[in-house]
């Protein structure tokens, strides 16, 4: 049974692409088959893999120009290996930045990821979608191929009144959806020294209890490292504190306290 | 003469609404009557001053819907104060992300806020435009606006990366407008403790020589502070060392050493 999650927050530069790639990182480490998705027209995810989205033929994109016979052999046509053994990559391309002009109005555009996902469930244990910040058709089309929502929030005041108005989207999303849909709100980038981060913490422990992961990623220099070296933290160094931090959120998604 | 900036990147989370708003705050110490605009539908800035996105009716929403002809009474009519005197703001709200499928494919859309700031000539000196981390109508719209570009810049890998394709595609935009458009590229979140961030600054400097500011914003706390006051550093704590470096910066922009 393939398990699809997506990580999305309206709000820039939170750690969407570092919780995908560091989540991904570690279930490699746990022998999962993974296939990391980039819904992106910015492409850092791909860019992360040393892909260029300026330049890439075969992305995404293709998808959604595809006819839906053809989805099982267009998926497989632009699936990419990483740098990483048993992690796959659905690159992203910056051609992906006019599919909400080309397509926003025409219906039956929602489904277009979910239903590619599905004809890969036999290569793939687990899928992690990672989002644009912007409420688009891209994100609708995550929001649909998903079972469960990671929102990564920083620890502070704009971003907690982002995460209100993204609450207010999103149940309008989730109610006109087939099923349910749970999440799990994960405080990144979180310095301890702060008065601010340790106020807003607090704050989101008592406005979101149920949904806020126990798990706390710090500041840690050693994303960055990474990034440019295009490893996830959680291969190239497992025991630095961002990557332990990972772990824990990973092992409770696993257990999946929020099902609410 | 109205003086009109836009501040953008596609790379979420850059400190691109920091700087409009500390820019802003600057220039209101220096007696200009200023004008911020939010282009962003996820409404950063508009926050940012405690209006609420989510609620607003009136908004820059608003100039998109309106034949041309009512464009100031219109522009007139979604102006608010923020709490810094001097220092006004055109909202956005969450209804813009609609614009792109909206009013994509027509055409003529590209001037409307250009149009709009031009009413406005006789009330204010200097306009500062915040763009979303998108390339869409919104951002063509600023980017047709505004006559210089500021454009922050993480120093890390990945952005470096991403400033590149954002190049790419600031090319392509500016051979079809009319007119030059200058751009200064800012360091921003600068840590000199790290190597990766120092070796970054290296790779700016040689990648864009003539475009990189002299002054670089380091990281500093103070902003988030100031954010949860929802009032601009510059204004709240000029001697903030981040203050100081925004202040370095509007100096650079006035004297306009970009101009090639
Ligand atoms: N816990 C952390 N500690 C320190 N740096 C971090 C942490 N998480 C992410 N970063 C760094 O912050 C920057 C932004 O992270 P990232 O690109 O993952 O955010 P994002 O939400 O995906 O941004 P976008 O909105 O552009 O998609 C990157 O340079 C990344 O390396
Ligand atoms: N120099 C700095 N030092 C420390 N923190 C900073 C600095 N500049 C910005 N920040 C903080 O980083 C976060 C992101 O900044 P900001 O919202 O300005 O980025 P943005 O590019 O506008 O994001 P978006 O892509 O969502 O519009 C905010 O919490 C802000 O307070
Ligand atoms: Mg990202
Ligand atoms: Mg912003």
């Amino acid at each position: 049974m393939l398990k699809i999650w997506a990580v999305a927050n309206q709000k820039g530069g939170v750690g969407k692409t570092t919780t995908a790639v560091n989540l991904a990182g570690q279930l490699v480490r746990e022998q999962q088959r993974v296939l990391l998705v980039d819904m992106d027209p910015h492409g850092s995810m791909t860019a992360y893999f040393r892909q260029d989205p300026d330049t890439l033929e075969k992305s995404i994109y293709q998808l959604f120009q595809a006819p839906a016979v053809n989805l099982k052999q267009i998926t497989e046509s632009i699936l990419l290996p990483t740098s990483v053994n048993g992690l796959s990559l659905l690159p992203a391309s910056t051609a992906m930045v006019t599919i909400d002009r080309q397509l926003g109005a025409q219906k039956g555009k929602g489904l277009v990821i979910k239903q590619a996902l599905h004809t890969q469930s036999d290569r793939f244990d687990h899928v992690l979608i990672d989002c644009p910040p912007l409420l688009g058709i891209l994100m609708v089309n995550a929001l649909a191929a998903c079972e469960h929502l990671v929102l990564p929030v920083q620890t502070e005041y704009l971003a907690l009144k982002g995460l209100e108005r993204m609450m207010h989207t999103l149940e309008m999303i989730i109610k006109s959806r087939k099923g349910q849909l749970d999440y799990t709100i994960v405080a990144t980038m979180f310095d301890r020294r702060t008065r601010a981060a340790l106020d807003s913490l607090e704050m989101l422990r008592q406005l979101y209890r149920d949904y806020l992961a126990e798990a706390i990623i710090p500041i840690d220099t050693q994303f960055r490292e990474a990034s440019s070296r295009g490893q996830p933290l959680t291969t190239m160094q497992p025991k630095a504190r961002g990557a332990l931090a990972y772990v824990d959120l990973l092992k409770e998604l696993q257990q999946n306290k929020q099902n609410h």
